[in-house]
């Protein structure tokens, strides 16, 4: 979960 | 997807489909700040630029076009089909005040200097800060028609939920993101007046006014 990617939330 | 971010994203929807209705019901946008709409419009296509280059789900691409689309339909209704009932005159909040900054704070913090990256971090300082111009023009004019109370705390709604979210993800995937949580909190915090006036007064079947 790098950088907080990918973007699953909204 | 747990229950908070569940009922986040439908109090989000919630929110942008009350607004529609009220504009189209009354035929008119008198109350809301056309600058906060494109504020958020903006927040919803720098953010969701991943559409073309991540996918996550059906479900997540779903509602990131549902977002995009319906805040462009809102500021068509604006200001074009119901243009003429637009408050210019009490919408007059300057809104690069808000980008400007907003920007710079995402070239300083974020989680990665790329330009997707960045711009999802514009994104999500701009969100926090969006609603402004809106709660502005409520001061501004004194009051809000009962519709746009409505919408106004189930958008608050949303990210508060989403704080919980943050919270219950922590716990159980250990996932966080210090950069959406600390936003959120400042979103949230925003409302709090809004959400105080909301419960003391139109839950309780009267007009939205602000104390003289």
């Amino acid at each position: 979960d790098l950088y907080g990617q990918p973007k699953d939330e909204l | 997807m747990n229950i908070f971010r569940l009922a986040g994203d439908l109090s989000h929807l919630l929110a942008i489909i009350l607004l529609l209705i009220k504009i189209w019901k009354t035929r008119s946008c008198a109350g809301i700040s056309g600058k906060s709409q494109i504020l958020f419009a903006i927040v919803y296509v720098s953010r969701y630029l991943d559409l073309v280059t991540t996918f996550i789900s059906v479900y997540n691409t779903f509602m990131k076009l549902v977002f995009i689309s319906t805040s462009v339909a809102t500021i068509y209704l604006m200001y074009v089909k119901f243009k003429a009932t637009y408050d210019h005159n009490h919408d007059s909040f300057r809104i690069e005040f808000l980008l400007v900054p907003c920007f710079l704070l995402a070239l300083l913090i974020n989680n990665a200097f790329t330009p997707l990256e960045i711009l999802w971090t514009f994104s999500i300082y701009l969100e926090a800060v969006a609603i402004l111009p809106q709660l502005f023009l409520v001061s501004k004019t004194g009051e809000a028609e009962s519709i746009t109370s409505h919408y106004l705390f189930a958008l608050g709604s949303y990210r508060a939920l989403y704080l919980l979210n943050w919270i219950y993800r922590y716990y159980a995937e250990g996932h966080y993101d210090l950069i959406a949580i600390f936003a959120g909190a400042i979103q949230t915090i925003l409302y709090c007046d809004f959400f105080y006036l909301y419960i003391t007064k139109v839950l309780k079947g009267k007009k939205l006014q602000l104390p003289a």
